[in-house]
């Protein structure tokens, strides 16, 4: 089974 | 003051139905370069981020820099008002809490105007790193389109593996198995039929077909598009918006759990 990664912990915070 | 003035309401429209099943609102942040938008989906799983430049309106006037929040749907509802064909002009006071959306029919004998309440929204602003893509495919926009409607009858998740042979779309569940293989084309009389694939490394990655989905909402923006690839970073997937900007969606993977 694969697990949906969240787009923010990619990019980061300005 | 902001005014931006386009030749023809449809972009318009096109733009929106490209961003408004992924997002309820946005900020659309004007400056004399143009204006751009930011915006994750509700879930966080997407991003959507849309540049117009300036030079691409008829006409542009930003004197300072200016962030409109607005209500998508509000949005949607005064652009059903417009026909394809009609000049759509968007103004702004300094510091307003409106923005008048305008639209003349081409003989100037029909103008009509909205007035839209902004919202201030909570706009989180992510830094976007720059990326050496393992792979960039190039395919006309439609075709990409019709795979992520096939596939998603079959699986909530696509795996695309893309090597420098072609690119391979995967779906599998309950059904079977499907695969839809592109080969590079050799020569094409149109440029807008062709696919091209640009390969460092091969990579093969797992999405989520319903915001592929989402994204082919921009099909009618673009003849082609793009996809950028690279083990373990979001996918870019890229419309032109010829003449004006751009919209690119960038995609978290799913993991092997």
């Amino acid at each position: 089974k694969s697990k949906q990664t969240s787009i923010s912990s990619f990019f980061k915070k300005e | 003051m902001f005014e931006a003035r386009l030749g023809q309401a449809t972009i318009l429209k096109k733009i929106l139905d490209a961003i408004k099943d992924l997002l309820n609102e946005a900020t659309f942040d004007c400056s004399d370069s143009g204006i751009q938008l930011q915006a994750m989906d509700n879930s966080h799983v997407s991003l959507v981020s849309l540049t117009l430049r300036s030079d691409g309106f008829d006409k542009f006037r930003c004197d300072r820099n200016l962030s409109m929040g607005m209500n998508l749907g509000s949005m949607a509802k005064i652009l059903k008002c417009a026909n394809n064909e009609d000049n759509v002009t968007m103004k702004a006071q300094d510091n307003a809490d409106t923005v008048t959306i305008m639209f003349e029919s081409a003989n100037q004998e029909k103008v009509s105007d909205y007035e839209m309440k902004l919202m201030n929204l909570d706009q989180e602003h992510l830094g976007i790193p720059e990326t050496d893509f393992s792979c960039v495919v190039r395919m006309p926009a439609m075709e990409f389109a019709r795979i992520c409607r096939d596939l998603a009858q079959f699986s909530e998740s696509v795996v695309i593996c893309c090597t420098k042979e072609g690119v391979k779309f995967s779906a599998s569940g309950d059904v079977g198995t499907a695969n839809i293989k592109l080969a590079q084309t050799g020569s094409v009389d149109k440029e807008e039929e062709a696919v091209i694939i640009e390969m460092q490394e091969p990579v093969t990655l797992t999405f989520a077909c319903r915001y592929l989905n989402a994204f082919t909402k921009a099909t009618p923006l673009s003849t082609q598009v793009q996809l950028s690839m690279c083990a373990d970073v979001p996918l870019v997937v890229e419309y032109a918006i010829k003449d004006l900007g751009h919209i690119r969606y960038y995609l978290a993977p799913k993991i092997e759990d």
